[in-house]
């Protein structure tokens, strides 16, 4: 089993790769691209030797040939339909980003349980009653369900998607959910990134 | 250095602490305590053993100890004094989150630079411009800033900031920001956490 930390450092060499596309370089080494995420390039030469083999030796990687692979492996070379369950601050921030739609990510439904929300839209989707979590599998493809819900409800919202056949569940809400090992849950915890620089800021000292 | 890969894992260590404390499990084994973070109990142990000994050997770690062990660690076992910068969907979900609170992350300004905002309230805090900027530092000690504004606004905010003399930036904007090496900087792009999920769903095909 390919671990967490593994999957974490492919899609951060994907960003690093897509940056530096961005700014118009053709290759990179392994030591470059590991220094720009922060790993040693031992590390980034053992992790994508668990998918294949990229690059030639001494001559480095083709960038777009690489992230292309790695959008491969990470799943996002094909399209995710998915789910928005809360249109609160959260949802709103979510829906509206486009960073998801760069990496395959589409939502296809917006779902909310406060009435005066549902009718209204946001990112150009109408906002719906949290009953329609039953339709999207079967109409749009829905494989994805996002949390972004108080944490009183994210277990029963999280039950409904599940029994609805959604595959993978994106967890905002602060709460240990407990969903069955088929189904890939992924929670977010932003006080996390924050850590990476009080981590920083604290071994200066 | 410590790489950004054992940071991580020292975040994710400590939430899975957290939770076997909220359910009442007094101490836990190396071995559990990497299951439930996904890595490997050899992993556990080296990534520990950078910062010194915890822990007795076949009798596992008393997890309220190596909770505050790797809350001194990372940095979160002092208050850190934050100012965030947009007040917009993404700003409203961060300043309403309780998870920065019980990681000592406080917000402590809440800046924007929309007429219609300043002056109104956001989590208790009254919304104020963004030339309020240079004055946290010292009335409030505040060290850390969050760009939750447009990706066109994030390097100059980050560049005022950085004069300003806070020392930390979190950036939620979609954009490469360029600071000196001695800023820690770190991005947020939530689009990793689908990949995770992706990755999960892919592999199993
Ligand atoms: N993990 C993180 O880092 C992080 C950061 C910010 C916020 N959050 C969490 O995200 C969640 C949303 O935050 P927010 O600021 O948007 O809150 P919010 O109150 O603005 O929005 C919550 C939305 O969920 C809707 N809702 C409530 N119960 C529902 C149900 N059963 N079914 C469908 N919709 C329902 C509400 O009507 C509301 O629109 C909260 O749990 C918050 O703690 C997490
Ligand atoms: N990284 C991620 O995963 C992620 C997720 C969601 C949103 N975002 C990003 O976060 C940012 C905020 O998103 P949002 O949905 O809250 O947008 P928004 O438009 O609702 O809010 C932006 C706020 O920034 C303020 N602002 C604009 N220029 C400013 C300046 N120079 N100084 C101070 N304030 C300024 C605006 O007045 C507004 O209140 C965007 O860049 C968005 O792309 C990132």
């Amino acid at each position: 089993k390919i671990s967490y930390s593994t999957v974490r450092r492919l899609t951060l060499y994907l960003r690093e790769l897509e940056g530096l596309l961005e700014e118009g370089q053709k290759t990179v080494s392994s030591r470059e691209l590991a220094a720009a995420a922060g790993v040693k390039a031992t590390q980034l030469r053992k992790d994508l030797s668990f998918f294949g083999s990229f690059g030639v030796r001494g001559r480095g990687y083709d960038a777009e040939d690489l992230a292309d692979n790695i959008r491969r492996i990470l799943g996002v070379n094909k399209e995710w339909p998915t789910v928005l369950v809360g249109a609160g601050s959260l949802g709103h921030a979510l829906a509206g980003y486009k960073g998801f739609a760069l990496h395959n990510i589409r939502f296809v439904g917006v779902l909310d349980s406060d009435p005066a929300k549902i009718g209204t839209t946001l990112a150009g989707l109408t906002i719906e009653p949290l009953e329609r979590i039953w339709d999207y599998p079967k109409e749009k493809g829905g494989k994805i369900v996002v949390l972004a819900v108080p944490a009183s409800a994210a277990q029963d919202v999280a039950d409904m998607a599940i029994r609805a056949g959604y595959d993978g569940i994106i967890n905002f809400a602060p709460v240990r959910l407990r969903v069955p090992p088929v189904v890939a849950l992924y929670s977010v915890d932003l006080s996390m990134a924050f850590e990476h620089v009080t981590f920083e800021l604290s071994t200066e000292n």
